[in-house]
């Protein structure tokens, strides 16, 4: 799940 | 309409063997710029960005931007039944809910057309960032695809940490461990054995081996593959096809409990 947030978060960042 | 000819149907081939096994179905973008795929697997940890530029093909036409699913178990079958050197055809009406996919043969004497039913698939663009990388590493694909399937053989997970001379591959299993050191070598004679360093700052992760032996299914696309490394960032595998595009994997490192 922290792999989850981590993409996400990154993703989230463009 | 879109229509897309590439004479290389070999790539076209080699990019869907390489992604197949990480995503199940996914939207294919064409706009006039080109054409491009971008999903996740479905354990949400991984992405893959495909790109395919429009002056990449031998002839392209994309009247409107179309989206078009595609199971890639079922777009693999159909791509399986075109020769390494046979020109690869891609066709579809606006609205249409079908592709076609036609092959021809390098003397032109056999021509085989594949209807590929297309579906709806929900799935979000999502952006990805411009990142300066703490580093850079550009190594033989074949190479990093031996020392990510050696390393799994011992452990589940590899550290990749890179200085500025090295960068250094390291896992640990039940039956011990394993490190395995490329050094920086800008070799002239042979640029397709050259391993290239460029780095801002040291840095280490951890990923889990099992994908990065699938991301290391492109290895036919390219002679070098492209590593981008940031603490707290997915790592960006990358291979370029030279006048055509590139096929990017991101995935998330293992982040210390």
């Amino acid at each position: 799940l922290r792999d989850q947030q981590l993409m996400f978060d990154f993703f989230a960042s463009a | 309409m879109f229509e897309a000819r590439i004479a290389q149907g070999g790539l076209l081939k080699k990019v869907v063997e390489a992604i197949k096994d990480l995503i199940e179905d996914a939207n294919f973008d064409c706009n006039n710029s080109g054409f491009s795929l971008q999903a996740m697997d479905s354990s949400h940890v991984s992405l893959v960005a495909l790109s395919l530029r429009a002056d990449g093909f031998e002839h392209y036409r994309c009247d409107r931007n179309v989206s078009m699913g595609m199971k890639l178990a079922n777009l693999s079958k159909i791509l399986k039944c075109a020769g390494n050197e046979d020109a690869i055809t891609m066709k579809s009406e606006d609205n249409g809910d079908t592709i076609t996919f036609m092959f021809e043969t390098p003397n032109q004497e056999r021509l085989s057309e594949f209807d590929l039913k297309l579906m709806d698939i929900d799935s979000e663009h999502l952006g990805i960032p411009e990142a300066e990388y703490d580093a850079t590493v550009k190594l033989p694909a074949g190479e990093f695809q031996r020392i990510v399937k050696d390393l799994s053989s011992i452990g589940d997970t590899v550290e990749i940490s890179v200085t500025k001379d090295a960068v250094k591959f390291g896992t640990t299993g039940d039956i011990g461990s394993a490190n395995i050191m490329c050094r920086q070598n800008k070799s002239v004679d042979k640029p397709e054995e050259s391993t290239e360093i460029d780095i801002n700052e040291p840095v280490a992760l951890t990923f889990a081996l099992r994908y990065l032996n699938s991301f290391a299914k492109a290895t036919p696309l390219s002679t070098h593959v492209v590593l981008k490394l940031s603490k707290d960032l997915p790592i960006v595998v990358e291979y370029h096809v030279p006048d055509v595009g590139r096929l990017g994997f991101y995935l998330a490192p293992k982040v210390e409990e």
